[in-house]
């Protein structure tokens, strides 16, 4: 598994 | 965006508006400890000064948490101060950033400022609550108002668990930072939440056993 490619979480 | 993550940050969202309300109604900030308020501005600031874009909700969700953040420090530190009570804020906050400042150096996606100081908001995100935790402890009860806004907040994070599950199988991307900060953070609403849907949700007060 990759971790997500931006901070697109808040 | 799934519905997880939706209603995670609305929850979120909410919980600010229902502090705001407590403050205003009540004319007050008794109960809310401005150390915990204190490290939000630090998490929001540390972490939105990546001005990478996402997306027009992203980009306003950042600019609210980092504003109503600010305007709750102001209304602590200046219009309502003698409400304020720092004596039974005193958890010692040097020992939650210090040590998150180490981790973020440690665990990061990339040695950078910006990616350093994203996981150090992670981490210090996970544990911000627990001055407010400590002071309630301390006290021994709570406004009702006041555990609605604990319980908004514990609820935002508690649904980006799901929401990382899902990720995981629609994406198939896992943030192993975000996600055990995560997992640490919802940990420490879990004896609240008791009290809360033992008490609370049963229209009684909030009051932790002698």
């Amino acid at each position: 598994v990759n971790p997500p490619k931006s901070h697109d979480e808040l | 965006m799934n519905l997880f993550r939706l209603f995670g940050d609305l929850s979120h969202l909410a919980s600010i508006f229902i502090l705001l309300h407590k403050i205003y109604t009540t004319r007050s900030c008794r109960g809310i400890s401005f150390k915990t308020q204190a490290l939000y501005v630090a998490v929001f600031v540390s972490r939105y000064i990546d001005f990478t874009y996402i997306s027009v909700y992203n980009t306003l969700m950042k600019l609210f948490f980092i504003g109503s953040s600010c305007y709750i420090l102001y209304l602590m530190r200046i219009k309502y101060r003698p409400t304020h009570d720092p004596s039974i804020d005193t958890f010692r906050v040097e020992y939650l950033v210090g040590p998150c400042v180490l981790l973020g150096l440690i665990f990061n996606y990339q040695f950078t400022v910006i990616e350093v100081l994203w996981s150090f908001s992670i981490f210090l995100e996970s544990v911000a609550i627990l001055p407010q935790l400590f002071m309630l402890q301390r006290t021994g009860e709570a406004e009702t108002i006041t555990t609605h806004y604990l319980a908004a907040l514990g609820a935002y994070r508690a649904l980006y668990i799901p929401n990382w599950i899902y990720r995981y199988f629609t994406e198939g991307t896992v943030d192993p930072i975000a996600v055990t900060a995560g997992l640490v953070q919802t940990g420490l609403y879990l004896d609240f939440f008791y009290v809360y849907f033992t008490k609370v949700m049963q229209g009684q007060k909030f009051e932790l056993p002698a």
